[in-house]
């Protein structure tokens, strides 16, 4: 048997409106590593991972690791059917073909029963070793960017060097360059802009997936953007102490 | 011309 209690339901709302327009189906793994996902977008250019530690749950049971497969739209037209304040309980039974939603508030309780579905995915190793550029920033000045930028085009090229980082777009009305510096914020960290970096790196990619990525913003102040010097591409939002959800894109390439 | 490329490159399969 599968069971997690998360008083703060709104969390796991606010994780699906996230991942749902990205992602259509993906299995949530439940293992006692916690409630994890790890999916691609149908075009294979984006791969999303999100972690939920059990210790982030009210109460957080798993006799066997078990993989649920769940369209994520079905899942997220469910948890709008609890109120923001529900206390959210999800349950499977071995080997059972649906998932079970219970809400719960001050007021009353709520359940819901979901059909789980056969997803054939591959997990993927990721090696965190390779970065050679971190920038963290406050998430609304990156989604800021991401929305200005995509009036004007449909590419970013993100650069990182000493001088900052630098947010680049070309269309047909003109271009348009962002550029951030670091500026450290000892009051307000979540305010700061820091950039860690060991060798001067830039790649570009397509704005309408960073704009996705920003649909993450409410779950975090910050936001960490990171790129590999083989140009991958990750931004990652922490959630609330109990895990993160990260994603990755691929780069575009002069042909 | 600017190709996409796939985020599978970059990942091994575990």
């Amino acid at each position: 048997m599968f069971e997690l209690r998360l008083v703060q339901g709104s969390l796991l709302k606010k994780v699906l409106e996230a991942i749902k327009d990205l992602v259509n189906d993906a299995n949530f793994d439940c293992s006692a590593t916690g409630f994890s996902l790890q999916a691609m977008d149908p075009s294979h250019v984006a791969l999303v991972a999100l972690l939920l530690r059990p210790d982030g749950f009210e109460h957080y049971r798993c006799d066997r690791n078990i993989s649920m497969g769940m369209n994520l739209n079905n899942m997220s037209k469910i948890l709008k059917c609890g109120g923001n304040d529900d206390i959210i309980t999800i349950r499977a039974d071995d080997g059972s073909d649906t998932v079970t939603f219970m809400f719960e508030s001050p007021n009353g309780s709520a359940n819901f029963e979901m059909n789980l579905m056969d997803i054939d995915s591959e997990h993927h190793g990721i090696d965190e070793s390779k970065c050679c550029a971190v920038v963290r920033m406050p998430s609304s000045e990156f989604q800021r960017i991401c929305k200005v930028l995509s009036s004007i085009g449909d590419t970013v090229v993100i650069s990182v060097t000493n001088e900052g980082v630098q947010f680049s777009t070309r269309g047909d009305i003109g271009t348009a360059n962002i550029v951030c510096r670091q500026n450290i914020n000892v009051d307000k960290p979540e305010e700061s802009t820091v950039i860690e970096m060991s060798q001067p790196v830039s790649s570009q990619f397509p704005l309408r997936y960073m704009n996705s990525f920003t649909k993450a913003t409410p779950l975090s102040n910050t936001v960490t953007i990171s790129l590999t010097s083989e140009l991958l591409l990750a931004v990652e939002y922490t959630i609330a102490e109990m895990g993160y959800i990260r994603f990755y894109l691929a780069p575009k390439i002069e042909d | 011309v600017n190709q996409q490329s796939q985020i599978t490159a970059f990942f091994s399969k575990t």
